[in-house]
C-alpha cells in the first residue's frame, strides 16, 4: 500500500482546502510552531477512526471543526480524504485505488466514505486490520507518547504488541 | 492466542535488542520481560534498558534521550515484526543530541525502501536527510496552508520570517 | 495573607501579559483568571491562552511550542515579581522553532543583566547566545566529567564523537 | 546572591569530584544523551532540600549515590556542595562567602552543612525563604514541567506564585 494524497478542508485551522501529496518515501514536515503540523497528523488519525477526543487534543469532538479567526467565519463542515494504492494487496479490498473520508457537520451528523461512498466505520477500521496501521497503533507516533510507552500507562505496550502480531 | 503472542513477544525481543544495540553501542543491554508469567494473557510487560553498562534500576533513571532512543527501539522492533505500510513521527527526534539523530535518522531511512515515512521536525539534520519537505505556514491569522520547500530555501525563510 | 496574594497575583497578571505578547505578537492575548473569586486562597488559577487571535478553547489545543511559550510566560512573569538570583531551565527551548528560541534567548539575555542563568541545551542558537558553555561527557563508562567548551570546537566535537 | 561554585563527588553519574565554576551570569550546559547534565540539575535541587523522590527521578532516595558501573565500583556516599556569595544581602546570614552541603552515606546517614559546620535541614531552607529560590521553585526549570505548570496539577502553580509573593 502507499500513500497517495491527504485532502483537508475545514479540520481544525485548515479552514481551505489543502493537499499534501506523497509521492516519495521520506517526507519531511517543517513550519513555525503553532502553524498546523500537529494537526496533520490529527487529520490522518481522525480519518483512520479515531474516537478518543484526548488522542486528537479535543475538549469536545465538534471542535474539529475550524472554529473561525480575526478574519473568517467558523466553519460548518470538517472533512479528510485520505487516498492511497493498493500495492501488494495489504488491504482486504480488490480495489487497486483506495480513498477514504470522515466528515462532520456542526449540527453533530457524522459520516464515512470508501471511494466515495457512504460506508459505516467498521468498514474503514477492517480495512486496515491486518496492516499495523490504525489510529493508534505504532505508526503513529508524537513525542508526548514517549512516557506512555516507556511506563506502559493504560496497557498501550501490549496493544501496540497484538497490532503487531 | 496466547501462542501467538508469545512467538510475537519473542521475536520483538530480540529485534528490540538488535535495534537498540544500533542505537546506543554493542556494551549496552536490554531486554523485554514478561512479569508473573504464568498467565502470559494478562501479564505486564516491563521494558528494561541498561545503556553503557550502567545499572539503571527502572527506566524513570534514564535521562530524556535515553528514553526516548529505548521507545523509539521498541517501536522500530514491532515495525520489524510487522511493516506498516506507512509510519508517521512528531518531533520525535527534538530530546536527541546530533550523534543520536543521525543514527535515528538512518534507521528511518533504511525502513523507508519499504514503507513512507512521513517525519515532522524542528531539526535542520533531518531536514536535510528527507526526500521532500512540505513547509506548513500560517497563510493568514488562523488558517493553515501547506507547500512544498527546497531545504536551502527554509533555513532562510524562518529568519525572514523575522524579519 | 489574602490581600498579599491578591496584589501579586495581579502583577503577574500583566507581566504575563506583557511578556505573552512579546513571544507571541501585539494580536496575541493571554490572562490569568481566579475561578469561582470568593474565597482567593482556595480558588484555582486559571492561564488562558490566545495566540494570532484564534479562538482555542482551552489550554491543550495549544500546540506543543505555543504550550511551552505560554508556560515560559508565566514562568518569566513570576520572576519578574521577584527575581530569583539565579534560574536553571532544562531543555526548555527543545520544542520551539528558530524564531521562537531566538526570542526566548533575547529575553533571558536581558534577565540575565540582574540573576544568574544556566541553560541545559541541544539547541546550537542558544549554545551560540551564552557567556560560557560547560560540556558534560562521559570519562569513562558511566562516569560523568565536565569541562570548559569553545563553542566553535562543539560544534566539530560532537561530530568527533560520531568518527 | 550570585552562585560561585558547585562541587559534586559519588552524587548520581558523577563518581569523581567535579566542579563547575560560575563566573559568568549567562551559563550553557552541553554535551551527548546521558552524559549528565540533568543529574547536575537534579544536584542543585538535592542541596537546596528536595525530599520527594520522584522530582529527583529516584526510585529510592540512596539511588542518588554512584551505583558503579563496568569499571567502578559502587560509591559509599554522595555529597554536593552549592557556594555562592552573598551579594546585596539576599540570604538571611550575615556571611559574605555561603557554601551549603548535603551529604548521604549507603547506611543511610544524611548530614546537611552550612559553611562546613553540620546543621539541620531547615537552617539551608530558611537561608532561601525569601528569595524565590527553593528545590521545587519557579526558577528550576525542566522540559517535562511544561504540562504541570499548564495544567496546574497539584497546585503547582498556586506554589509557584506564593513563593513569587
Ligand atoms: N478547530 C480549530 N479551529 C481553528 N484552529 C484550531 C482548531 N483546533 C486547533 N487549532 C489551532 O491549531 C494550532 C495548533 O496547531 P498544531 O498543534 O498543529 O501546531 P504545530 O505546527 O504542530 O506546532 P508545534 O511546532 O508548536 O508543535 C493551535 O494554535 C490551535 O489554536
Ligand atoms: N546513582 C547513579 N549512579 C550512576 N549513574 C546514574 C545514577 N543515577 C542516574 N545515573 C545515570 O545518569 C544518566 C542520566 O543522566 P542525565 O539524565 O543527566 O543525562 P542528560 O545529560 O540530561 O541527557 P539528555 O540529553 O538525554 O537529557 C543515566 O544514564 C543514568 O543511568
Ligand atoms: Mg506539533
Ligand atoms: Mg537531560
Amino acid at each position: 500500500m502507499r500513500l497517495k494524497r491527504l485532502s483537508i478542508k475545514g479540520f481544525k485551522s485548515f479552514a481551505d482546502e489543502t493537499d499534501i501529496h506523497f509521492h516519495e518515501n521520506l517526507i519531511g514536515i517543517v513550519g513555525p510552531n503553532g502553524s498546523g503540523k500537529s494537526n496533520v497528523v490529527d487529520a490522518i488519525r481522525w480519518v483512520l477512526g479515531e474516537g478518543k477526543k484526548s488522542e486528537l487534543r479535543l475538549g469536545e469532538m465538534s471542535d474539529v471543526i475550524f472554529s473561525g479567526a480575526k478574519n473568517r467565519k467558523e466553519g460548518r463542515v470538517a472533512r479528510v480524504t485520505l487516498s492511497f494504492e493498493n500495492t501488494k494487496n495489504i488491504l482486504s479490498t480488490e480495489f487497486s485505488d483506495v480513498s477514504i473520508s470522515r466528515i462532520l457537520y456542526r449540527d453533530g451528523a457524522s459520516e464515512y466514505r470508501l471511494n466515495n461512498v457512504p460506508c459505516r466505520k467498521r468498514d474503514i477500521t477492517d480495512l486496515f486490520v491486518d496492516s499495523g496501521i490504525g489510529s493508534n497503533s505504532y505508526a503513529i507516533i508524537s513525542l508526548n507518547m514517549v512516557e506512555d510507552i516507556l511506563h506502559d500507562s493504560g496497557g498501550s505496550r501490549r496493544a501496540m504488541i497484538e497490532q503487531a502480531a | 492466542a496466547s501462542e501467538r503472542f508469545n512467538i510475537a513477544l519473542e521475536n520483538i525481543r530480540v529485534n528490540f535488542r538488535r535495534v537498540f544495540q544500533s542505537l546506543f553501542s554493542q556494551d549496552d543491554d536490554c531486554d523485554i520481560v514478561l512479569l508473573n508469567n504464568d498467565d502470559p494473557l494478562n501479564a505486564n510487560i516491563e521494558i528494561m534498558a541498561k545503556p553503557k553498562g550502567k545499572k539503571p534500576k527502572s527506566i524513570s533513571q534514564l535521562s530524556g534521550g535515553e528514553k526516548t532512543l529505548t521507545a523509539a527501539s521498541f517501536l522500530f522492533a514491532l515495525y520489524l515484526l510487522k511493516p506498516a505500510p506507512f509510519c508517521i513521527f512528531d518531533e520525535v527526534d527534538a530530546p536527541l543530541d546530533d550523534v543520536n539523530v543521525q543514527k535515528f535518522n538512518k534507521i528511518i531511512r533504511e525502513f523507508s525502501k519499504d514503507s513512507q515515512f512521513i517525519v515532522i521536525t524542528h531539526n535542520k539534520l533531518t531536514m536535510a536527510e528527507v526526500d521532500v519537505l512540505y513547509g506548513v505556514y500560517l497563510k493568514e491569522q488562523g488558517v493553515s496552508g501547506v507547500s512544498a520547500v527546497d531545504f536551502r530555501k527554509y533555513e532562510s525563510a524562518e529568519l525572514l520570517e523575522e524579519s
